[in-house]
């Protein structure tokens, strides 16, 4: 899944 | 970093730019609904508010930057300086429809509660239908400029090239993101309607009108 804490997608 | 995220995130930035240049250069927001153009400026501001958290790589916080400022610039423009030019009659579309089941599933389905995860969750979910009212207003007034269909063809493109980058990410770096990937189906799918329209008349030198 998408990494916690931070999505680095915009 | 991918090809198609790279595309996607320049299609997404030459939209905004149209909008923001046919505003300024008209001197006039005829066709555009304001109600969409806030609701993406709240989409960027729920899910930026990381700029200050984290930081993820110059062109991630510069692209964030120049997103946040055109949407309340192209707000601005449309609400303040060209408030006489707004068509509000035609921008009715009732956002509290989109806002209150938006929260709602952001609070109910998200990866983890926590505030910016929540915050992250919910523009998501609320980008994936912010141009319904625009679509909306669209199809009351039965037309649209060409320039507003160059900006929603390259808007609806960007998410589609997400779908691809996220195909790319999925099967080269094994990163899966439901929430994205569901919410970015949705969204494009919303689209699909107008680009038929686009690529049928729009393309062929027609104005797009409708019924179709």
């Amino acid at each position: 899944s998408a990494e916690l804490g931070h999505h680095d997608e915009l | 970093m991918n090809i198609f995220r790279l595309t996607g995130d320049l299609s997404h930035l030459a939209a905004i730019i149209i909008l923001l240049l046919k505003i300024w250069k008209t001197r006039s927001c005829a066709g555009i609904s304001g109600k969409s153009q806030i609701l993406f400026a709240l989409v960027f501001t729920t899910r930026y508010l990381d700029l200050f958290s984290s930081f993820i790589s110059l062109y991630n916080t510069v692209m964030k930057v120049i997103y946040i400022m055109c949407a309340y610039a192209t707000v601005y423009l449309i609400y303040g300086k060209f408030k006489a030019t707004y068509d509000g009659n035609h921008d009715t579309f009732r956002v509290e429809f989109l806002l209150i089941p938006v929260v709602l599933l952001a609070v109910l389905i998200n990866h983890a509660f926590a505030p910016m995860e929540i915050l992250w969750t919910f523009s998501i979910y609320l980008e994936s239908v912010a141009i319904l009212p625009q679509l909306f207003m669209i199809s009351k007034t039965g037309e649209a400029e060409t320039i507003t269909t160059h900006y929603l063809f390259f808007l609806g493109l960007y998410r589609t090239l997400y779908l691809f980058n996220w195909i790319w990410r999925f099967y080269f770096e094994g990163f899966f993101d439901l929430i994205a990937v569901v919410a970015g189906l949705v969204q494009t799918i919303l689209y699909c309607d107008f680009f038929y329209l686009y690529i049928t008349k729009v393309l062929k030198g027609k104005k797009l009108s409708l019924p179709a």
